[in-house]
């Protein structure tokens, strides 16, 4: 699952 | 970072630039979607509020507040300034027809059910079909200024170049993001018709003609 605060992308 | 999302970014600034160059210096916004300019608005105002909760790093804040503050500049200077050029006869596409099932696939399809997450997945949504309205305009006006079809071509080129990032990321950090790769691919289909056009037509130097 991803790690949501981990949106690293613009 | 990688290659292909830096140059993805680049690509996506480029795009951005050339619309304001465009914008200002013809001072017409003729044969752009202010629709489109909206949702774009609204895809970064969504997805960047994270601006205020946490930092990535200064590449990624200084990104963000130059893509929030130039798409309020082009909104500002198609409505406002050169709100004349406007051509809202032919700026016609039903966004509402985009808003709402964007905003309930948020609600129903995210990684997690918070505010801000939400929010990022309604921004994704979003952006993937925020270029109908210009597509749609385009093909109403049957043709697109070259440097319009520049714009197209640098905004439709980020989003391939994301692609080529997740796919790099998931074979270097096995990190892939579901709702960012199918909204991303669906995004870029949307463009292959335009891409087409301009590969056969506007890098020949030929107008770029829709058929009507």
């Amino acid at each position: 699952g991803l790690d949501t605060d981990e949106h690293d992308e613009l | 970072m990688n290659v292909f999302r830096l140059a993805g970014d680049m690509s996506h600034l480029l795009a951005i630039i050339i619309l304001l160059l465009k914008i200002w210096k013809t001072r017409s916004c003729a044969g752009i979607s202010g629709r489109s300019q909206l949702l774009f608005a609204l895809t970064y105002t969504a997805r960047y509020l994270d601006l205020v909760t946490n930092w990535v790093s200064l590449y990624n804040t200084v990104m963000k507040v130059f893509f929030i503050a130039t798409s309020y500049a082009t909104i500002y200077l198609m409505y406002l300034k050169f709100k004349a050029t406007y051509d809202s006869n032919h700026d016609t596409f039903r966004v509402e027809f985009l808003l709402l099932p964007v905003t309930i696939l948020a609600l129903v399809l995210n990684h997690e059910f918070s505010f801000m997450e939400i929010l990022w997945t309604f921004s994704i949504y979003l952006e993937a079909v925020a270029i109908l309205p210009q597509l749609f305009m385009v093909s109403k006006t049957g043709e697109a200024e070259s440097i319009t079809s520049h714009y197209l071509f640098a905004l439709g080129s980020y989003r391939l170049l994301y692609i080529f990032n997740w796919i790099w990321r998931y074979y270097t950090e096995e990190y892939y993001d579901l709702i960012a790769i199918i909204a991303g691919v669906v995004q870029t289909v949307l463009y292959c018709d335009f891409f087409y056009l301009y590969f056969t037509k506007v890098l020949k130097g030929k107008k770029l003609q829709l058929p009507a």
